[in-house]
């Protein structure tokens, strides 16, 4: 364990927290793209299976849970607590269109072909991407609650983290996982004019507003 | 075959 992965993991925890807490608190899940929590909570599934068969640490398996139970939260609130307040019309991104080529990749690009294997590179690759229907949501209303900037601020800092986590085991431990490393590039990158617009918007207490 | 990486991270 190293600074930035652990600040990536709490800051990765804090984004599911705000989530949790926005629609728990305004009771309502506007701005909220269903679609994408459908893909977080595919991606947790299909990475966290090793749950039970190897144990890495408490902190490991601790983390794991809430992540899944939190996903699983997210989607209930969404989808049947709130679900009338769910943006039906604007989350439309087709996530089919994420979930075949990722199995697709997953199946011909993998370290390994067992199935904890492919499902672990298939969560890899369906994570990287599994924010733009998200992005595809704000980008369509043109707005984004204060708080639903804050969610995305943290959620897309965990993975810069890991870049930086990754660069850190590379040079003290010679880890190397180019298809973590690529998938966590793609991700970021996806967040990159989000983080532009963060950082010279909300940060000044204006309304994250897409430019017209 | 590569060195098997261990999954230790989230």
């Amino acid at each position: 364990m190293n600074i930035f992965r652990l600040t990536g993991d709490l800051s990765h925890l804090l984004a599911i927290l705000i989530l949790l807490w926005k629609i728990w608190k305004t009771r309502s899940c506007s701005g909220i793209s269903g679609r994408s929590q459908i893909l977080f909570a595919t991606v947790y599934t299909a990475r966290y299976l090793d749950l039970f068969t190897n144990f890495v640490s408490v902190y490991n398996s601790v983390m794991k849970i809430i992540f899944i139970a939190a996903a699983f939260a997210t989607l209930y609130l969404i989808y049947v607590k709130f679900k009338a307040t769910y943006d039906r019309n604007h989350d439309t991104f087709r996530i089919e269109f994420l979930l075949a080529p990722c199995a697709l990749l997953a199946l011909i690009l993998n370290h390994e072909f067992t199935i904890l294997e492919v499902l672990w590179t298939f969560s890899i690759y369906l994570e990287s991407v599994a924010i733009l229907p998200q992005l595809f949501l704000v980008s369509k209303t043109g707005e984004a609650e204060t708080i639903t900037s804050h969610y995305l601020f943290a959620l897309g800092s965990y993975r810069a983290l890991y870049l930086l986590n990754w660069i850190y085991r590379y040079y003290f431990e010679g880890f190397f996982d180019l298809i973590a490393i690529v998938a966590g590039i793609v991700q970021t990158v996806l967040y990159c004019d989000f983080f532009y617009l963060y950082i010279t918007r909300v940060i000044k207490g204006r309304a994250l507003k897409l430019p017209a | 075959p590569e060195t098997k990486i261990i999954k230790d991270e989230l």
